[in-house]
């Protein structure tokens, strides 16, 4: 049980700073901020907790609480994909995720998953801003047909409209 | 493995049959308030076996399409989610849950009724585990993955080892 | 007391259907949606609850809990707008209450808020979306000083702009 | 009668005393994330006498300001908000609330200081009613408002009646 659980914490461990440097990097903040994981019971650790600590660049470091709206969510995702990349789904579904982020933090998120998004690896997300569904490779659009009273789809891909 | 795409029959605000897809690598969901894009990932989450708690419906029966402007109308009978899945191999397997009838949830897999035991394990051959449902974020729920305390934070990563 | 409280009850209820209304019409639905409010114990009404009900447009009642966030955002504003009418404070302070709007909706909720604002009913609305703010009459615009390590504050009229 | 600017001197993110205003009828404050916005509503909660609780900051400490790249750097000794409110006569008050050396909450208006109960009742003549909170909504609580039980309902309808 122990073996099992630090071969999991121990890789997401490792790729948390990674991913969100990735999502914190700017003109601004060249290498971004700080994350890591560390153990409250490292004896027997799945008997106690793991905690998440994140420093936004240029911040020092403050509990989880007291981050912006905008900040937390690019934590939280940083640490969602962190968490999938040890013995990833074929697909990660998300929806309105981008609600508390700027235009800047938008396009940083949406770039982050292009560039992760394969074969092996699909991303199906749900967002109202243009800003973050313009650089996806497919569109569903989704609206209510009021006479039939039922949802419809629509299928529409992008890829190769801007590249 | 990928999914190449969605069929739901009579789910939530979806009447009648409908594919959904085929699913790019990045593939945006949009459209305006109400649409039915949540009620989508409902349907995924359906499909996978995921408990009907989580899909803001308190019982089965509430999954299945209802017109709203005609009360009287008799709802579907049936309403079934089929997630179609491409393996890297090439196979394809068509996951389907079904609400029956008497309101209760049948599993098949490429048409052939199956135990939800089995169902469960050909998803975690995929690395789809369902306890941990690691691969989902509901609406609204993300920002309190920064803010879980640590012993769920723990849970959640004993769930994926 | 309970004169007190049905005073209060009495003037939200009857504003909160007109309200939803304004917020909810559009070219589809120019009558837009339904909203009341009903009293658990009419006996002793602040012993017990004050249910609220909604129906967008062309839906029938359903539980609260079954509305899309949008939806949701749409009647708690109503709710909100009925509330503040009683005993007005002179001012509303809003923290990115159309994180969960499209574009129509962060649309309506602007335009209500517009024709509401006053010399007597001031409204302070944080915002990321640019369809919300830019319809606005003043603006103030915060920024991180990095250097400075501080938040600075820059204002904008915009009146007079577009009128 | 209406709020006219707000004086902020260390609070939270604002270094130094800092004049944010004049308020219009319809004002939106924007900026990127992390830049200060909600700390700007804490600021107004935090001047009409809302208790910390809600401010993020467990205790009245936490809402000085704090130079963050620099942990040695001392911090100010005091912070304080200050509301500039017109009546509708004309009149103009200054409502003020410091954070002491000692790290507790002083109250003054137009600069004298006061006990709290005058203090609240003073914004309770202008319908600003501290213990309803009715005219605040903070971030991430308005679908909150639509899905309360109707007890919460109650209770809300009750403190502004
Ligand atoms: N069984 C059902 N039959 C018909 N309609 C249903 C059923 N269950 C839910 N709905 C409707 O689906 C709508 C909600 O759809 P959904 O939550 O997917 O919207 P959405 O596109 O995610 O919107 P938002 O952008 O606001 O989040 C509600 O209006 C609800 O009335
Ligand atoms: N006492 C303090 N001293 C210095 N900085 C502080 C203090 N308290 C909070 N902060 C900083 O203020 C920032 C949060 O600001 P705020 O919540 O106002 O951002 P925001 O503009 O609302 O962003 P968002 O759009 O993401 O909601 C945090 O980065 C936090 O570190
Ligand atoms: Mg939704
Ligand atoms: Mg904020």
């Amino acid at each position: 049980r122990f073996k099992k659980f630090n071969n999991a914490f121990e890789h997401i461990s490792g790729k948390i700073d990674q991913i969100y440097k990735e999502l914190t990097k700017s003109k601004t903040f060249p290498l971004g901020g700080n994350a890591y994981l560390t153990l409250e019971d490292s004896e027997e650790p799945y008997l106690d907790g793991v905690k998440f600590h994140t420093m936004p660049p240029m911040k020092r470091f403050r509990d989880m609480e007291q981050l912006s709206g905008g900040e937390k969510t690019v934590a939280a995702l940083a640490l969602l994909f962190a968490i999938h990349s040890y013995r990833p789904a074929p697909f990660f579904v998300l929806d309105e995720v981008d609600a508390a982020l700027d235009n800047a933090n938008v396009a940083k998120v949406a770039n982050y998953i292009r560039s992760r998004a394969s074969d092996e690896f699909q991303f199906i997300v749900i967002s109202l801003k243009s800003t973050f569904y313009e650089r996806a490779q497919a569109l569903v659009g989704i609206y209510k047909d009021q006479d039939e009273n039922s949802s419809r789809v629509l299928t529409l891909r992008l890829e190769g409209l801007e590249d | 493995g990928r999914l190449v795409q969605l069929e739901v029959v009579n789910f939530k605000s979806y009447n009648g049959r409908q594919v959904i897809g085929p699913f790019d690598h990045f593939t945006s969901v949009i459209g305006p308030n109400g649409a039915g894009k949540s009620n989508l990932m409902d349907a995924v989450s359906f499909v996978l076996g995921i408990q009907s708690a989580h899909l803001r419906s308190a019982r089965l029966r509430d999954l299945v399409y209802a017109n709203e402007r005609d009360p009287n109308e008799e709802r579907p009978s049936e309403a079934s989610v089929t997630a179609v899945y491409e393996k890297s191999d090439g196979a394809v397997l068509r996951f389907s849950r079904i609400i029956t009838a008497t309101g209760s949830s049948e599993y098949r897999i490429n048409n052939k009724s199956v135990a939800f035991s089995l169902y469960n394990s050909t998803l975690e051959a995929e690395n789809i585990l369902i306890k941990a449902r690691n691969f989902l974020v509901f609406q609204g729920d993300v920002e309190a993955v920064a803010s879980q305390s640590p012993k769920d934070l723990t849970r959640l990563i004993e769930q994926i080892s």
